[in-house]
């Protein structure tokens, strides 16, 4: 019932054609997974992918139309979804307005909102996962690296979310992290929207940390208990975390309630970081400009 | 779900699994939050 | 819960689940007996004796004998996952994958000793407590190859669905809940027991058909009636009842209440007489099962084989 007309990229475990769903005319993507690449089976990412969008169904979360097994490989048949917000952002010829940040962001967290809510972790929110539909619904994909929250007692590995996007208690290896990861990666993306350029870019796992931590303040036990007790603590930099003015100077475009809710998102300590809830019921979402509807986004 | 079927009342639980999991270090520092626990364990017992 | 593919896919009445068990059987019943005529028209110089030995020997099993085959060796998928140090979770997904896979296939096509160690592997990769199949084969004295090549017959009879929902965590929820509603009236160190003798019949649950018609609260809440029934009802009715004078001030007043939400307890839009009697249905359901002895299970096996193998007779 699925054609592949186009290959459109080859990833390490998978190869994604363009095509049609033939009972429908609907257009899709078609995950191909290669199944000899990996000596123990089924890859994990491929596991994942269909594992948990299998139980996803939300307007802001990519559809998993269907899955089959052809030719020993596996294929995810995926909504075909010609953008992403990379591609937006690095243009510079596509203007956009703070209403139309307000309208991504607020689905991107939408969609985080339904994944929490099913206790899953995304752990890779980045500009080129949040895909974007011919009709302007912005959709979170690639769950490759998503897991269940942990039980009570487990540990998870902190090498996860890309580099720029990583919160600061996976910075440090933290192992019983929470959701709170995914909201920290939004934050990144918020003012890498409004900038219009990456907002931590460091160049490697070391100077993540330290640009982190130059451009928000070092986190010390007063504001995030036993953050001190992370084997890597004592080898940073101290940085004043920058004042209300700084914040205001960087980002000019922002309202009082924008500046509010990115602190909140990008709040240091995991455990006082706003979750998904308390951001979508910001002020923010509720003052001028409104999100722009999504078929009038660029 | 508007009206869920439990309200989540943290200092009502005596959960010394849980509790003592909130005292360690490694789980203070990272963020470690038993109400999310407490929420998912009860969002499943009434799902 | 509903939105869930355990709901969608894998929750039936006792109906659908016979139909759909005897549907298959029959199918590959049919298959066997057509191969097996194959074969004997194939050697018609087989003697009289011979053909009675086939005759006699070579006989499909029916679906009472697969569905009983089958939880027999579930029950190795749990054994086997103990003797590996599995956590709770990933067990019991194992032996949901194992089972769910007897709901598409038969025994008769693929014999359930080939699927036990690829459920058991795909529940590590899927649980997040990947094992690399090196050395899950060294663990389980197997060969890799063997168990790769089910791997994907498992994924694609599960229709690649692989989140389950088990009892446990709903037993957390109900041990925290119960000490909130039934406030300062339940002893914490009993508590404590009651967590532990439920969680261990959770467990046993697990290789029985409860996990196909009822939701995993509902057969928490059986395991909890099992362990302790005026416990359970008292907890029930505090949280779902309200005594019928009361039922309907509480309905105005629920009206009321709806139009001012406040934090009190909002009227449950659930009836305790439907509940309970659900769970007491779940409960007989948990407490009537039956096994299979090691000598039935011996001479099923001996059917499979030969009926696999009739020339060997």
């Amino acid at each position: 019932d699925y054609t592949k007309e186009k290959k459109a990229g080859e990833g390490t475990y998978a190869v994604v054609y363009l095509g049609t769903k033939k009972s429908t005319g609907r257009s899709i993507a078609v995950k191909e997974i290669k199944t000899s690449q990996f000596k123990d089976g089924l890859d994990m990412s491929a596991l994942r992918e269909v594992k948990f969008l299998q139980e996803l169904k939300h307007v802001n979360v990519i559809e998993l139309v269907d899955v089959f097994m052809a030719n020993d490989n596996l294929n995810l048949v995926l909504e075909f979804l010609p953008a992403d917000l990379e591609i937006i952002i690095k243009d510079t010829s596509i203007m956009f307005s703070p209403a139309d940040i307000k309208s991504w962001i607020l689905m991107t967290l939408r969609g985080v909102h339904h994944c929490h809510r099913n206790f899953i972790l995304h752990r890779d929110l980045k500009p080129n996962n949040l895909l974007l539909a011919p009709d302007g619904q912005l959709k979170i994909a690639d769950f490759g690296l998503a897991r269940l929250m942990a039980s009570p007692q487990e540990i998870l590995t902190s090498n996860v979310v890309t580099r720029w996007y990583r919160a600061p208690e996976l910075l440090f290896g933290a192992k019983h992290y929470t959701s709170a990861v995914d909201i920290w990666s939004v934050g990144v993306i918020f003012a890498e929207l409004m900038l219009r350029i990456p907002y931590l870019p460091g160049k490697d796992d070391v100077d993540q940390i330290n640009v982190t931590f130059r451009a928000l303040g070092t986190p010390t036990d007063a504001d995030w208990p036993e953050v001190s007790s992370f084997s890597n603590y004592n080898k940073i930099q101290i940085y004043p975390p920058p004042s209300r003015e700084e914040l205001r100077r960087r980002f000019i475009a922002a309202t009082e309630n924008a500046l509010e809710l990115i602190s909140g998102m990008m709040i240091m300590n995991p455990k006082k970081r706003w979750d998904a809830v308390k951001c979508l019921q910001s002020q923010y979402f509720q003052e001028l400009p409104e999100p722009t509807l999504p078929q009038d986004l660029p | 779900d508007l009206h869920k079927r439990y309200e989540l009342v943290e200092n009502e639980y005596n959960d010394s699994f849980i509790r003592d999991l909130q005292k360690k270090k490694e789980y203070i520092a990272s963020g470690f939050r038993a109400d999310f626990i407490y929420d998912r364990m009860l969002t499943e017992a009434f799902m | 819960y509903r939105h869930s593919s355990q709901y969608r896919l894998w929750s039936f009445t006792k109906e659908q689940l016979e139909s759909r068990r005897r549907a298959l059987n029959v199918k590959v019943v049919d298959k066997v007996n057509e191969k097996l005529q194959d074969i004997i028209s194939k050697h018609n110089d087989l003697s009289q004796e011979e053909l009675n030995a086939i005759n006699e020997k070579a006989v499909p099993v029916t679906m009472e004998e697969e569905l009983k085959f089958v939880n027999f060796f579930a029950k190795k998928v749990q054994s086997f996952c103990h003797s590996l140090n599995l956590p709770t979770e990933v067990c019991a997904t194992a032996i949901s994958f194992f089972r769910r896979f007897f709901l598409v296939n038969s025994t008769m096509e693929i014999h359930p000793k080939h699927i036990l160690l690829a459920s058991i592997f795909l529940a590590c990769k899927s649980e997040n407590y990947f094992i690399g199949i090196e050395a899950f084969a060294k663990k389980t004295k197997s060969q890799p190859t063997t168990i790769l090549k089910y791997e994907f017959d498992v994924l694609e009879s599960l229709q690649f669905t692989l989140l389950n929902h088990h009892p446990y965590r709903p037993l957390h929820g109900f041990f925290l809940d119960i000490q909130y509603i039934l406030h300062g009236k339940v002893d914490l160190n009993y508590m404590g027991q009651i967590y532990t003798n439920c969680k261990r019949r959770i467990t046993e649950t697990l290789l029985t058909d409860v996990v196909y018609h009822y939701t995993p609260p509902q057969i928490t809440l059986a395991c909890l009636l099992i362990d302790d029934e005026a416990l359970t009802l008292k907890y029930l009715e505090v949280k779902f009842g309200s005594p019928p004078e009361e039922q309907k001030e509480s309905e105005t007043e629920g009206m009321k209440r709806e139009e001012t939400p406040s934090d009190t307890k909002l009227p449950s839009n659930l009836k305790l007489q439907t509940l309970t009697a659900l769970i007491r249905e779940c409960q007989a359901m948990i407490l009537n099962v039956e096994t299979l002895s090691k000598e039935e299970a011996t001479k099923i096996d001996a059917k499979l084989h030969y009926c696999q193998n009739p020339m060997l007779l």
